[in-house]
């Protein structure tokens, strides 16, 4: 929240829009600031209304570089829209920079995130550094309702909720890296770097810093799912394989591959295969290993197709995986292969199988990867 | 995942010293000759620790890629005058 918790003192806030962006049709923005308004008044008590003449408390309009508040715009990119606290005159003020293109889908800018974002600041919230939240200062695309429980703890307790508000499904706040208990749906090199998945987040771990870095998935590649559940580099063709579900996709560096998504039975799976938990290139052998609940399958990179003699079981394969309470373990969630060492990730656990010993010689946390 | 970063050292600072002017309260003409006063540092540090960067008081790559990402123009701890 800004100093002193600036906000509203009554429920019904008026706002006017005062002009608009040659890149839509008048009536899709006015959608997007409608539905950018609903975000807010589906979790508080506040209600919106429209003035079309005179001052309304939030005034709405596009301008380029300086537009007369003396905070001049900075033309394409960079600075996108900037909104006043809640307050007498500019307060709660929301301006758009007309050098952008302003979108209602994916491409870049969309205007109902920017402006739901930017109505943020007219009500009284500031900035989070959540990556997932509304909050966030930082532009990324992600479809669906946009508050994350961040936003909405925020504004709450500026407004309270909304009595008679319909149940929302507000977006999980970031994982905490250094939980104890934290698992990973997914790990992959990437040309040097490591990228640990996790819902709808990952972290980029660089070898030059000890900080990984917390990013959206779909804000650095909106054609991906929300989620993803294994992921592997085969460092000999520069690509990565990203599978969620049952297709697959390809990334060339940060960039994807024409063609993709496809389907994970072009390997040579069987279609009872309905997802691959986790996957891994084995850079010795050139051989690509894929988990599928208690089994797993070896895929010859080289000629690209599936190895006789499997599935075959991962526990009988990769003995040595027990829980801390000691059950056996017999499914992975991710696996990354490192100088003759598999590592195998199984809930908050990551086993170190040794290729030489033919055994399990250390058992790490999984956040281990994340420097904890 | 942004365009490429500035090379050269006078147009990493002019991006830094903007940003951190815009959206941190660093005050103008703190430059000096190129070389990051205490003050900068400190405005540098205090993005980092925000976005749980390397908190290191540099303009290294990691910081000015953040830097260099689309965002709102609201400072991120400054109170807004």
């Amino acid at each position: 929240l800004f100093p002193r918790k600036l906000k509203w003192q009554n429920t019904i806030v008026t706002f006017r829009i005062t002009n608009y962006t040659p890149d839509l049709e008048k009536e899709d923005v006015d959608k997007a600031i409608h539905n950018a308004l609903k975000v807010w008044s589906d979790v508080t008590p506040l209600k919106f209304k429209r003035l079309h003449e005179g001052v309304a408390d939030i005034m709405i309009s596009f301008g380029k570089l300086e537009h007369g508040d003396h905070n001049p715009f900075d033309g394409p990119n960079g600075l996108l829209a900037h909104a006043y606290p809640p307050g007498m005159g500019l307060g709660g003020d929301t301006h758009f920079d007309e050098d952008e293109t302003w979108t209602k889908d994916s491409d870049a800018y969309n205007l109902f995130l920017v402006a739901a974002h930017e109505f943020g600041h007219a009500l009284g919230m500031a900035h989070s550094n959540d990556p997932g939240s509304l909050m966030y200062p930082v532009y990324a695309y992600t479809p669906g309702f946009p508050l994350s429980e961040d936003d909405i703890k925020g504004i709450q307790e500026l407004y309270g909720t909304n009595p008679d508000g319909g149940k929302i499904k507000p977006k999980p706040e970031a994982p905490e890296k250094c939980d104890p208990e934290l698992s990973i749906d997914a790990v992959t090199e990437l040309r040097g770097e490591m990228l640990v998945f996790k819902d709808r987040y990952f972290w980029r771990v660089h070898p030059q810093f000890t900080e990984p870095q917390l990013g959206l998935i779909q804000s650095t590649w909106p054609q991906l799912p929300k989620k993803i559940n294994a992921a592997y580099e085969n460092p000999e063709k520069d690509i990565v394989i990203i599978f969620s579900g049952i297709r697959m996709w390809a990334l060339n560096g940060y960039t994807l591959v024409p063609g993709y998504p496809k389907y994970i039975h072009r390997l040579g799976l069987p279609k009872s295969i309905r997802k691959i938990d986790a996957a891994v290139y084995i850079s010795d052998t050139g051989k690509t290993l894929l988990f599928t609940d208690e089994e797993y399958w070896s895929y010859n990179e080289e000629t690209g197709t599936m190895d006789q003699g499997y599935p075959r079981s991962i526990k009988d394969d990769f003995p040595g995986m027990r829980e801390n309470d000691g059950d056996e373990v017999d499914e992975v969630d991710a696996a990354t292969y490192r100088n003759g060492y598999l590592y195998l990730y199984h809930e908050n656990l990551q086993y170190e199988y040794s290729y030489n010993r033919r055994k399990v010689v250390r058992i790490l946390r999984a956040n281990d990867l994340l420097h904890c | 995942f942004t365009k490429p970063l500035p090379a050269d050292g006078t147009e990493r600072w002019l991006l830094g010293e903007r940003y951190l002017r815009q959206y941190y309260g660093l005050q103008p003409g703190l430059m000096g000759n190129l070389k990051p006063s205490d003050l900068m540092s400190e405005k540098i540090r205090t993005m980092q620790s925000f976005f749980k960067l390397k908190v290191t008081g540099k303009l290294d790559d990691n910081t000015l890629d953040v830097m260099k990402k689309a965002r709102c123009g609201v400072p991120d701890v400054a109170e807004y005058n």
